[in-house]
């Protein structure tokens, strides 16, 4: 599997 | 405190409304490695207490360090807080300072 890619990753709450 | 120095301001958030009403991006391992919050919501509990900015990185939930917690898991540690019954308001720990304490 490719590296773990969270830079974009946003969360509403 | 020295120039370098980041400030910390503890926010208490009230469960004022059914959302919290923010949006953070970032975590360990990546640019970001601290929670930031990069959207406030209108009509949301964050909105509502008026202390919470956008800008903010968030250094501790509840008491609780988001610091080494990739972002899904300081997503789940902020909802939990939010959602569980036992307080009716979230503690944020928050500087303005966008640097990787």
């Amino acid at each position: 599997s490719p590296p773990k890619e969270y830079e974009d990753e946003v969360t509403f709450f | 405190p020295g120039l370098l120095e980041p400030t910390s301001t503890l926010v208490r958030v009230a469960k004022s409304a059914s959302t919290l009403g923010i949006a953070i991006e970032g975590g360990a391992n990546t640019r970001q490695p601290l929670p930031r919050i990069v959207t406030i919501q209108r009509g949301g509990s964050a909105h509502n207490c008026g202390q919470l900015k956008v800008g903010q990185v968030i250094l501790e939930v509840n008491g609780v360090s988001l610091r080494g917690r990739e972002h899904r898991d300081a997503a789940r540690i902020i909802a939990e807080a939010f959602k569980t019954k036992e307080r009716d308001h979230v503690d944020f720990l928050v500087t303005e300072f966008n640097v990787a304490l």
